[in-house]
């Protein structure tokens, strides 16, 4: 990129910090894991433990795939199926520190990738919208 | 960017075309609509009618948002609404011809932009996947 100088080059200019992620955990039950994507309008969100370490990703799909019977649509498996159930749990990681290429890599085939701090800790997340915006500005100038 | 020349102007080698595209018409019931969008694993797609025009967009969340009744979710909404009910008619939409930087400025706020062809008929989506790959190519040149 021309401007490359002018790009920081770490993940943590663009990250949304953890406060403003939606999230559910674990031991939710998928009704009130649809529910939080519903309301919040995400696809697709973080599921964290009670310490606050990442555990996986929860989407729409995922709830429906579950309850999607051969005959019908089995929606009382919404009050019996919990998140860490149907969670996908191979999810890619980003540190704070990782440089913005290896972040780009990353987002090329996925729409957000969490961050975590050096601790282990869940940061907040990385999503395209936010390269995009950057990206734009540049071809603006 | 850098190599400004190298990155084809339009839109056109983005598309993804028209027979790709997961799509569904406005007088299908939601039932039929979540199918195709929980099989697909897309979380949105185009409406189009019989005269293969676009009509709107339909989401999963669009879905789930219509059938949320104040006690329970009211799946039973799901045979008797239709998608032209809940489907979402305000979409940016893209020429073929259009340039690049004009469809930059609109996938920053749309993960997909319907395009279309002279005639208006539907000819393919751009998507935030499309034009990211083309980024990352030009950060590991
Ligand atoms: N409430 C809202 N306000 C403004 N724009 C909204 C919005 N909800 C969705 N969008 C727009 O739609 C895109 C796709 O959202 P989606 O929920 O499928 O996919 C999202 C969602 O799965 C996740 N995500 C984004 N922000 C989040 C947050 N605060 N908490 C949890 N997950 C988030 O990252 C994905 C990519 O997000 P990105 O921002 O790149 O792209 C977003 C954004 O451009
Ligand atoms: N079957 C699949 N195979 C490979 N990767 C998949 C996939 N389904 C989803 N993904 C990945 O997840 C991203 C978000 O998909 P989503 O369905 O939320 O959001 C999608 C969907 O709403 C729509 N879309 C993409 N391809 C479509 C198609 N062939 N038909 C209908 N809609 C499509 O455009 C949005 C952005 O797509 P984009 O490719 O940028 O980004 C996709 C892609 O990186």
């Amino acid at each position: 990129l021309k401007d490359k100088e002018a790009i920081p080059m770490t993940v943590k200019p663009f990250l949304i910090s953890a406060d403003k992620v939606a999230h559910v955990q674990p031991e939710n039950y998928l009704d009130h894991a649809l529910l939080v994507l519903t309301k919040t309008g995400y696809s697709a969100i973080p599921v964290l433990d009670t310490s606050y370490k990442l555990q996986g990703l929860i989407s729409i799909t995922m709830i429906m795939d579950a309850i999607l019977g051969l005959e019908r649509i089995e929606f009382e498996r919404l009050e019996t199926m919990k998140v860490e159930d149907v969670m996908n749990r191979n999810i890619p990681r980003l540190r704070l520190t990782d440089s913005l290429t290896k972040a780009i890599g990353l987002i090329v085939n996925h729409p957000f990738v969490c961050v975590e701090n050096d601790d282990g800790y869940f940061a907040g997340i990385f999503t395209r919208r936010e390269i995009l915006k950057q990206l734009n500005k540049q071809l603006h100038k």
